[in-house]
């Protein structure tokens, strides 16, 4: 494993651990998006069926873990915890789930390594990781005041985009045969949904100022 | 090696 792809990892980590922390604390989940919690809990369960079939190293097998705990805490507090779930405002957080799930199941049937049942899941699971982030992007478009927590939850999950794809890189030029197409696009994809956010995260603190979307 | 296999990533 190289450094950017365990930087990473790191920072995928602190995202989930900052919401998590976020919402245990402060009993809150004002301006998270529970469909992208319920995107992510999806996107983990498909991808890490394989915990059962292959044993890949411990660290592999606890991250995933880690994962997939995390993920759905978050949908319970957001979906069970009676004090958590009052200030979940679904009014605003509006993203049909549908709309993207449908059409990754399409695109994982037609474009995958290999028409298994392990490969198509795999697939799916990168392609519904790709847009899972926007019914939170939306979200956050539409909350005027974002508190620095949910900024900071978006601004690591970007970083972690950005530093997997140097991993893909320096794997690409430091390994035989590394070529997956479906991985690089498809997560190149998720980076470029960041871009945007990146902009107006650096102009707010750049110039002091709280982060606001523009409509 | 087994940090090789193509679903090594997280």
């Amino acid at each position: 494993m190289n450094i950017f792809r365990l930087a990473g990892d790191m920072t995928h980590l602190a995202s989930v651990l900052v919401l998590l922390l976020k919402i245990h604390t402060i009993k809150s989940c004002a301006g998270v998006s529970l469909k992208t919690q319920e995107l992510y809990a999806i996107v983990f369960t498909t991808r890490y069926l394989d915990i059962f079939t292959d044993f890949i190293s411990l660290y592999n097998t606890f991250m995933k873990l880690i994962f997939l705990g995390s993920s759905y805490s978050i949908v319970w507090y957001i979906r069970r915890h009676k004090i958590v779930r009052r200030s979940y405002d679904k009014n605003q957080d509006t993203f049909r789930h549908v709309f993207l799930i449908l059409p990754c199941i399409v695109l994982a049937l037609l474009i995958n390594e290999k028409l298994t049942f392990k490969e198509v899941l795999w697939a799916f699971s990168l392609y519904l990781e790709a847009v899972a982030i926007l019914p939170q992007l939306v979200l956050l478009q539409r909350t005027k005041n974002i508190d620095n927590l949910t900024g900071q939850y978006v601004f690591l999950l970007g970083v972690y985009r950005a530093l997997y794809i140097v991993n893909w890189i320096y794997r690409y030029f430091t390994e035989t045969h590394f070529v997956h197409w479906i991985t690089w696009i498809s997560g190149l994809v998720q980076t470029l949904l960041y871009a945007d956010f990146f902009y107006y995260y650096f102009q707010s603190w750049k110039t002091n100022q709280k982060l606001q979307l523009p409509a | 090696d087994k940090d090789k296999h193509s679903h090594d990533e997280l």
